[in-house]
């Protein structure tokens, strides 16, 4: 564990921890995009499956934060799609998120590491995630405009890839450790906050919302 | 190197 990984993974927790905490407090979730929380909760049970088919005792941090993710992960759903499902905004979260899982799948089985089972689900949950958040900037660009507490859920949600690229860099350097798929899946998951990245910090941090030209 | 262990990150 380095410190670029520790921040990382601090960082998606608070992500999680700040879109529960609008859509719990302001009892909505508009300007949410319910299809992007889907492909997260996916993304989190495709990638530690193996908590359910070998289920060992909570012996480790690892296991109760992949416990975090899934329980988070799902219970937002939750709340999108029935507790608070009047305030869910479903004609501006139209991308179709099957254009982002057949690609992902696909891709899956064409290049992975090792062609079984579980690494095909871990291969696929990477590529998945890496295109996730797509709905919900594809929302925002439909409605021109992005809440306060949803930017900043949008800017730790994009650091924590960001961190997780210093963090591979640090293991290839001092680990020789390299993950090639998960490394070039999350250039790629960065590289589309660049964009928001600009507006978030050249708008949010001065105190202004962030309104797309039109 | 390549060390190909399991995926240890989350």
């Amino acid at each position: 564990m380095n410190i670029f990984r520790l921040f990382g993974d601090l960082s998606h927790l608070a992500a999680i921890a700040i879109l529960l905490l609008k859509i719990w407090k302001t009892r909505s979730c508009a300007g949410v995009s319910g299809k992007t929380q889907l492909l997260f909760a996916v993304c989190f049970i495709t990638r530690y499956i193996d908590l359910f088919l070998h289920f060992v005792s909570l012996y480790n941090t690892e296991k109760v934060m992949k416990l975090i993710y899934i329980s988070a992960s799902v219970f937002t759903c939750y709340l999108i799609f029935f507790k608070f499902k009047a305030t869910y905004d479903g004609n501006h979260d139209s991308m179709r998120a099957e254009f982002l899982i057949v690609p992902a799948a696909g891709l899956a089985c064409l290049i992975n590491t090792k062609f079984d089972a579980i690494e095909i689900l871990w291969t696929f949950s990477i590529y998945l995630e890496a295109v996730a958040i797509l709905p919900q900037l594809f929302l925002i660009s439909k409605t021109g405009e992005a809440e306060t507490i949803t930017s900043h859920y949008l800017f730790a949600q994009g650091s924590y890839r960001a961190l997780y690229i210093l963090n591979w860099i640090y293991r290839y350097h001092y680990e020789s450790h390299v993950d090639t798929i998960a490394i070039v899946a999350g250039v790629v998951q960065t590289i589309l906050y660049c964009d928001f990245f600009y507006l978030y910090i050249t708008k949010v941090v001065k105190g202004q919302k962030i309104v797309l030209p039109a | 190197c390549e060390m190909h262990e399991s995926h240890d990150e989350l």
